[in-house]
């Protein structure tokens, strides 16, 4: 565990306790996708199927358990909890998450480190995580108004990405060249695809102006 | 095994 990988790890449950919270505490929703919460729902169950298979430390069960736990309750609170579900902006969020779910998959069959049921899984995960952010960037530019919450957000879960991929440069040099061009190819993807959205967040805190992206 | 180390990572 190197220092890249932990704060990786921490802006990620950081990003998704501060979503849990908003939508705890304000019991809104407005400006979420619930798309991309139900992408990144997917991806943790099937990254995490070693959950109960593999042991690997104390760290690696919980942070799984707490990831899967925390984004099945905000899916949970976007469709059935009655005051949240309201302020869903249903018809904002129109993106075909289903061509992401299909199109990673079949590459996930086609790319992967070995052709069985839990790597073709891993691999898929690590596809559609890449992407699953795209329901909540379109999203954004349609709202226009970015709540600062969900600027937060999405920055910290671009921070997150940004620290692994430092994670696997330190990897490399430090414990060999493993095979995990897999991560790398989809990690350099994912950051890529908030870059501009760190551009405006960036610019939208610089001059302390609120956040808006350009339609 | 060492294939398996990415997948220590969340």
């Amino acid at each position: 565990m190197n220092a890249f990988r932990f704060l990786g790890d921490m802006t990620h449950l950081f990003s998704v306790l501060v979503l849990l919270l908003k939508i705890y505490a304000t019991k809104t929703c407005s400006g979420v996708s619930r798309k991309t919460q139900e992408l990144y729902l997917l991806v943790f169950v099937a990254r995490y199927l070693d959950l109960f298979t593999d042991y690997i430390s104390l760290y690696n069960s919980v942070m799984k358990i707490v990831f899967i736990t925390s984004s099945a309750a905000i899916v949970w609170y976007m469709r059935r909890h009655p005051q949240v579900r309201r302020t869903y902006d249903k018809e904002q969020d129109t993106f075909r998450h289903s061509v992401l779910v299909a199109a990673t998959f079949v590459l996930a069959l086609i790319f992967n480190d070995r052709f069985t049921f839990r790597e073709i899984c891993w691999a898929f995960s690590i596809y559609l995580e890449a992407v699953a952010i795209l329901p909540q960037l379109v999203l954004l530019q349609r709202c226009r108004n970015v709540d600062n919450l969900t600027g937060q957000y999405v920055f910290f879960l671009g921070a997150y990405r940004a620290f692994y991929i430092l994670n696997w440069i330190y990897r490399y040099f430090t414990e060999g060249h493993h095979s995990r061009w897999i991560p790398w190819i989809a990690g350099l993807v994912q950051t890529g695809l908030y870059a501009d959205f760190f551009y405006y967040y960036f610019l939208s805190w610089k001059n302390n102006v609120k956040l808006e992206l350009p339609a | 095994p060492a294939a398996d180390s990415v997948k220590d990572e969340l």
